[in-house]
Order: C-alpha cells, then structure tokens, then sequence
C-alpha cells in the first residue's frame, strides 16, 4: 500500500507502475496518472500529473527520471518526489504555492524496457532495448535521439556504441512519445528537468555547441539558486554550467531539443555521486541525495513564479 | 547472487592521463579489451587530465594493470569487486534480497 511504500529502496519497474497507480487512486484531489505512448517493447510509459486541480490553464514543469536505464538513483529521485510533494502539500507553504500554481509532469521511468533490462539480466545496460536489422547490437542512446543537431559531435553512429543516435531521430517509440506530449503543450510547459546520474552537475544547454543561449542570466540564475538550495541541506557541492563545457559535447540531447522547443529553462542533473559508488549509489544514500535534490527542484520551480 | 554473480571479480578503474600521448595510449589499450566506459560515454571524450571510469571484466584486470603501469598512466581501482559492490547497493529491506 502507499503508506508502506518504501522510498529507501530501489524498485523494480513492477513495483514502481503498482505505486504510480496506488498514488493515482489514493490522492486524486493532486495526482492524475496517464499514458504518453508504448515503449519499443509495448510497455506503457507512464506520466504522473501532480498539482491543485484548477479551471485556469496552469504552467507546467516536466520531470524525466531513467533515461538511461543504469542510473536507478534518477527513478527513485522521481518517487520521492512525488512522495514529497503530496505529503507536504498541507503543511509547507512553498510545497502548497507549486503545486497550487504550477502542475507538474513526472515520469519516473522514461527507458522503461532498458530499465527493466538492468534490473533482470545486465545491471550497466545504458540504452533503449530496439533492435537493429543490420547489428546484433541492440538499444538506442535516448538522450542522442531527439531531433537536435542529430548525430554530430558526441554521439556515435554505430549501432553498438553506448552513444548510438539510433537510424533517424526520435527512431525510439520513447523518445517520440515524450516530444510528441511536450510539443502538444510547450506553451505550457516552462521548464524541463531530466534526471540522469553520477558527477553531481546541473546542467543547461548547449549540450551540441559551446555557446550561450539567448536567456543566459536567468537561466544561470535559476541554477545558482537550484545548487545552492541543494547545498544548503547536506553541504554537497554540485558544479554547474552549460553541459557542453561542464560536462562534454553531445548531440541530440534532450535539454538542447526542449530549449529549440520553446522551453526556456530546460536543465540536466546528474546526481550523487563523483566515483566513489558511480551508478552502485548505496540505498542508504537515496535519502539524502533525493532532499538535497528536492530542494534544488523547488527552487527552479519557484524561479518560474518570478519575472526574470 | 544476482546477476548469476558474473560480475564477479570484475573491477572498476578510474583513470587519470595526464599527456596527449597518454590519451592516445589510454586510447588504444582499451581498444584491446571489452570494456564498459562509465565515464565519460565514449572513448572518443578521453582528453588529458579527464576522469575516466572503466569497468573491465574479471579476465582483463590483470592484464590492464600491466598495460597502465607500462604505460606510467596514472590510475586507481575504485571498485575491486563489481559484484560485491552491486549486492551491497541494495539492502536487507529491498524485494530482490527477499526474493
């Protein structure tokens, strides 16, 4: 039941789809649970509406956890969030503001066929679970897939490569689905999170080129504010930039094709930790990485209430 | 174990190449074994003074240990034993250890 859910504990994708529509029926006055489309291998690929109810057309923020299937700390940041949100929602004035303000799109596992491939047979897979005709290789890099600047620098065209940009962009059925559902409501949709991990970053774009973007100050603004709110709970430091000189380049990456989309702040975190666990982040860990998370996620949300 | 413990004995190296010339190394080393970069994604992305976190299988370590140290490429094990390391991520509470 969802009071006995344990979010100190990765899930497996069953487990997460059972709690996903627990917390559609059991708090529906907050949580509409839909579908965006079917995953290559015909999963449903599940989208969480968290916010107050409201006759007015409400901004929205998107939050993807799981793209790549190996990084089990984004889904579980994903949960926690949504667990946070409602169960604060009475009690903490900011919580209730957002939600009351904003409605907000989780989708806790996005690469739901790769997740569920980590989970069972190949605990590092990276990619989607697709099948190439020409390659015994399987999988498509999702966050090279979206239709920006696709295929060029920082992604591979080989089908066996970790950073395969697939046969065409949005070849994957997960990838088109969630741009198709962002594109219906990008006059809604302010900002675009996506959550991968490890190297405690928060990232905006160009991922593709080293350039600034037109909206710099505030963009960089909204993630001073995002690092340092996360700072303040536990003291871990987070660098941040443009992903292309903080990170490195790469083309046909999610957060580049939300921002060509119209999304004004889209932003990439890569979460705990730096090399010490790398993707094997402990499950005592999930606590502490998900509220100093959380915090950096309100103070980006609560940034889209302001002028900039 | 989960995972059928294959990944036992595996390890993950976290490499440091301080020249280009130890990039172009590094380069073709890992050319010569199965490995699976966890940073950066590509081999492609290795430049000097970069991170580079590599999980090499159980019957390589040995031989990448030689490799590196030939090499004097700066380098550390930071996970000694990858599937020891996975059985630790999850804990007593988690459904895959009940099962």
């Amino acid at each position: 039941s969802e009071s006995q859910y344990d979010y100190e504990v990765y899930h497996s994708l069953e487990e997460i789809q059972s709690w996903m529509f627990e917390m559609n029926r059991t708090h529906s006055d907050l949580v509409n649970m839909f579908s965006v489309g079917k995953s290559y291998e015909g999963r449903a690929l599940y989208v969480l509406q968290i916010g107050k109810r409201s006759r007015h057309q409400k901004k929205a923020v998107w939050i993807d956890c799981g793209v790549h299937a190996r990084e089990w700390i984004g889904p579980a940041f994903c949960q926690w969030f949504v667990k946070e949100a409602i169960n604060s929602y009475q009690y903490d004035s900011v919580t209730r503001r957002l939600l009351n303000q904003l409605n907000f799109y989780i989708m806790p596992v996005f690469n739901v066929d790769g997740y569920q491939f980590s989970w069972t047979t190949d605990r590092f897979w990276r990619k989607t679970r697709s099948k190439n005709h020409k390659f015994h290789c399987r999988g498509v890099d999702a966050n090279r897939n979206w239709k920006v600047k696709w295929c060029e620098e920082g992604a591979s065209s080989h089908p066996c490569d970790d950073t395969y940009c697939g046969p065409f962009p949005e070849s994957e059925p997960e990838v088109k689905a969630v741009a198709k559902f962002l594109r219906k409501h990008k006059k809604r949709v302010k900002a675009y999170i996506s959550i991968h991990a490890y190297a405690q970053m928060l990232l905006y774009p160009y991922s593709y080129k080293y350039a600034s973007i037109p909206n710099f100050s505030c963009v960089e603004s909204a993630a001073q504010s995002a690092v340092t709110a996360l700072y303040s709970a536990y003291g871990v430091r987070y660098r941040y930039g443009p992903a292309s000189t903080t990170l490195y380049v790469s083309s046909g990456s999610s957060i580049d094709w939300a921002y060509r989309n119209g999304i004004p702040y889209a932003f990439a975190f890569e979460l705990r930790d730096t090399g010490y666990f790398g993707f094997l982040l402990p499950e005592s860990l999930i606590s502490p990485t998900c509220t100093e998370t959380m915090r950096a996620v309100k103070a980006i949300a609560s940034g889209l209430l302001k002028k900039c | 174990f989960l995972y059928n413990n294959r990944y036992s004995g595996d390890q993950v190296f976290r490499i440091t190449p301080s020249e280009d010339d130890q990039v172009q190394e590094l380069k073709r080393i890992l050319g010569h074994y199965e490995v699976d970069l966890w940073q950066p994604n590509s081999a492609a992305l290795i430049c000097p003074n970069i991170t580079v976190d590599v999980h090499v299988r159980r019957n390589d370590t040995r031989a990448l240990h030689t490799h590196l140290k030939q090499e004097r490429i700066d380098y550390r094990v930071f996970i000694s034993n990858l599937q020891k390391q996975i059985e630790k991520q999850t804990g007593q509470r988690s459904s895959r250890k009940r099962r």
